[in-house]
């Protein structure tokens, strides 16, 4: 656990103690998206099967418990709430899930000759994952394109998720130069998805920042 | 490796 991980990590928790909070104490969803939430918990349930076959350390065991239920909490929430305009929720998450899905199935980490079946299967899912998450945010970036009245809580949000992957790129840059660690999935969409969120800090910067004192 | 040997970020 190297120090830019370990902040990734927190920006990551941190994302989700802002958006529970937004949800709890403004009793609104506008301006959530459901469907990158409901992406976002598809890409913890598929990556984190490992939760029933291999232990990692205590803290990889509760960080993955804690995403995979606060991220359901969260699907709860904003699909229930009757105040939520989902007039703007319109990706369409099809053309993100299936190509994840078929680039998992072709592009991955399995050893046939190794594992089992399900381990190998564990291992597409992982993959698929790490590609859906790469995507995931798009919904919650048009819809704030949309929007007029993001409230800065969503802003904030999005900006701790996208600190996070930052972060995570200099932990990969640590870990190869460190520890000859190197997942090349893992990165390139990495890499992908920390420029998906370059989009989002311009309209940060001029949303939020360039707003802040009148 | 088995899965999660290697696999140990969130």
């Amino acid at each position: 656990m190297n120090i830019f991980r370990f902040v990734g990590d927190m920006s990551h928790l941190a994302s989700f103690f802002l958006l529970l909070a937004k949800l709890i104490y403004t009793k609104s969803s506008t301006g959530v998206s459901l469907k990158t939430q409901a992406l976002y918990l598809t890409v913890f349930v598929c990556r984190y099967l490992d939760l029933l076959v291999a232990f990692v350390s205590w803290y990889n065991e509760l960080m993955k418990i804690f995403f995979i239920a606060a991220s359901a909490y969260i699907v709860y929430v904003v699909a229930t709430s009757t105040r939520n305009s989902n007039a703007s929720d319109t990706y369409r998450v099809e053309f993100l899930v299936i190509p994840a899905l078929v680039l998992a199935c072709f592009v991955n980490e399995t050893h046939w000759s190794k594992g089992g079946w399900s381990l190998n299967v564990m291992e597409i899912l992982w993959a698929f994952s790490i590609y859906l998450e790469a995507v995931a945010v798009l919904p919650q970036l048009k819809m704030l394109h949309q929007l007029e009245d993001t409230t800065n809580i969503t802003m904030h949000y999005m900006a701790s998720l996208g600190i996070y992957r930052a972060f995570y790129l200099l932990n990969w840059v640590y870990r190869l130069y460190y520890e000859g660690y190197w997942h090349p999935i893992a990165v390139v969409a990495g890499i992908v998805q920390t420029l998906l969120y370059a989009d989002f800090f311009i309209l940060y910067y001029q949303s939020v920042l360039l707003r802040l004192p009148s | 490796d088995a899965f999660g040997d290697s696999k140990d970020e969130l």
